[in-house]
């Protein structure tokens, strides 16, 4: 239904504003329905990505890094309206230099009390906010099995042998 | 409502039953490249009633049983279960544990389990609706795709902004 | 022929006069989010002849030109030069030094250059004939494309096979 | 003309079969004309790819690392019969973990004979193969400006000052 639909593009769209300054350290940010079309059901949706000190652009001259970041602003703010009970993330860390990591790993933090969250990746930064961490290898060929690690013990161990 | 345990069996690289375990926080995956990380969130997608072959990166269904390889022989049958602990009754159903699964074989039958129950896909889907779980919702962001909504025409975003919302 | 130095001045990211200078070796371009970086490998592909602000990631090619930010004014002009060292004689001009340059106003007036004498895009392209340099070369491998040969179709990956051979 | 086309796909062929397997390892590719087309010059072009271990299968069915490989092998193996004087890579270690990332480093560094590298990343492990390291910042807002470092006294320092 179009209430529906406007309070929950509404919600999405005010966490979204504030995410993005939060990721970004500044900046602005907004969702914005297509103003020409008459039926808010209809509508387009575009995004507008201003990061801190830059000027407003297409989001297509953004970096692959800013716009990791930007589409997990989003993401996190379509959860707090709309929130999962867990949450699987494969490898979104890649694009993201250390600091933007340690911001990824911050807001996941920040998104437990509504959500489990299971993440893939190679990242060693990423490894460190694990409560759990578990490898897979494939010492027989083509055979996937799980080593399972509690982080407090061996977190390094298990970290390089998979590697 | 809490995913306890995802059990993968004869599902792509996992002929042999394999089970993970999830408390409620921050559960990281790791391994080396085509170790087999990435077809663990393919099994999530696949028993939550994922339809589209390409969507889990084959062919066709039968991609998801396991294939053999220099050491095995093919499996029959991929199955994959996801266990919840339902004592917040999120789930309208009676029992305080819940295992929803999908059977694939080779011979083409395929089936979904409630409780070990044989049912329809369309009973899965009741289940979980307005839970935030299910293949169109955002629980599961795969690799190379965290960026979908950015890359997307507005009117691609906003049919997957519907879809979720 | 060895690729001795990329000049940008105005273009994108680069408002000042900057040069990275190069070697026959691995040359690396490091640095944070955002800096700048796949910026440079843009600049190489537009002094060479790329007619798409697409595939520069702009909507329109005035995109190339220093938009200003909140310390600085925006450019009046976009300037990527490329200096190569041509005692191999690969290319066929008398020159030791080949220089190759492009210019863009905010008039939407633009030019290229070949030791610093305006020319054609024509004869920028007839220079690297056959050099393996170009834009339909595989020279230049963008962010996230290296695995554009295996997402394409036999057809298209047939077309881009034949472009650079 | 389509013997020149012949003569290049048959050496990019044959390279890739060696390629793929310095690369992985073991495990067989190849590259395939359509047989169904009787005109070469129409044919689509298909790759197989075997990884050591592994059944052949849908190359879509492959890892992002194990893709990222096999696009690297195909590269440089139409770099072997169609020589370019310079390459710029941007990023494209993103997906490798680090065993792979170093089987990376080592075919580029092979390729010096022919070509000068230009590499973008965030790996600190490809970073180590570099003659030369540039840094780029970003101090004065939306404002990139170059560092540059010569390798042999700072490597540490640069890799860290603009992670
Ligand atoms: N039906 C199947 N039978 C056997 N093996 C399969 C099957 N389907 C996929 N595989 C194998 O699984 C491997 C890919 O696993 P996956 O994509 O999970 O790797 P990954 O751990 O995510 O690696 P990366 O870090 O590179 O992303 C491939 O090597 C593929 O051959
Ligand atoms: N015409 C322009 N004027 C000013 N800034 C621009 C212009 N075009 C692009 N930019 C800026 O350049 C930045 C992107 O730079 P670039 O893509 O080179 O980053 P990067 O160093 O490759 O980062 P990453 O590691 O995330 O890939 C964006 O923030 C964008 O706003
Ligand atoms: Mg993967
Ligand atoms: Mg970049």
């Amino acid at each position: 239904s179009r209430e529906r639909f406007a309070a929950i593009f509404q919600q999405v769209r005010d966490h979204f504003q504030q995410m993005f300054r939060k990721l970004f350290g500044g900046g602005k940010a907004d969702l914005v329905l297509d103003p020409t079309c008459p039926d808010i059901l209809e509508a387009g949706i575009e995004i507008l990505a201003k990061p801190p000190g830059k000027e407003l652009q297409a989001i297509s001259l953004m970096s692959g890094g800013e716009k990791t970041m930007t589409a997990i602003a989003l993401l996190m703010s379509i959860f707090r309206a709309k929130p999962s009970p867990f949450v699987f993330l494969d490898e979104v860390d890649a694009a993201l230099d250390e600091a933007n990591n340690e911001r990824f790993n911050a807001i996941v933090r920040e998104f437990l009390d509504q959500s489990q969250f299971i993440i893939i990746t190679h990242s060693k930064r990423t490894m460190q906010v694990a409560g759990t961490l578990y490898g897979i290898t494939m010492q027989e060929p083509g055979v996937s099995r799980r080593v399972s690690v509690r982080f407090e013990q061996n977190r390094d161990e298990v970290a390089s042998a998979v590697a | 409502m809490i995913l306890k345990k995802v059990i993968l069996s004869g599902f792509k690289s996992f002929p042999d039953k394999t089970e993970f375990d999830f408390d409620a926080g921050i559960t990281c995956i790791v391994g080396p490249n085509g170790c087999g990380k990435s077809n663990v969130v393919d099994a999530v997608k696949w028993v939550l009633g994922e339809q589209s072959a390409k969507s889990l990166r084959g062919d066709q269904m039968m991609d998801m049983i396991f294939n053999g390889s220099s050491s095995r022989k093919s499996s029959g049958c991929a199955q994959v279960d996801l266990i919840f602990d339902n004592s917040d009754r999120t789930l309208a159903v009676e029992q305080l544990e819940v295992a929803v699964s999908r059977r694939l074989f080779r011979s083409g039958e395929s089936e979904y389990l409630l409780n070990l129950q044989p049912c329809r896909l369309k009973d899965v889907r009741e289940l979980f609706l307005d839970t935030g779980v299910g293949v169109d919702a955002y629980s599961v962001i795969e690799q190379g795709r965290v960026d979908i909504l950015l890359k997307s025409n507005p009117q691609e975003r906003r049919l997957i902004f519907e879809e979720a919302a």
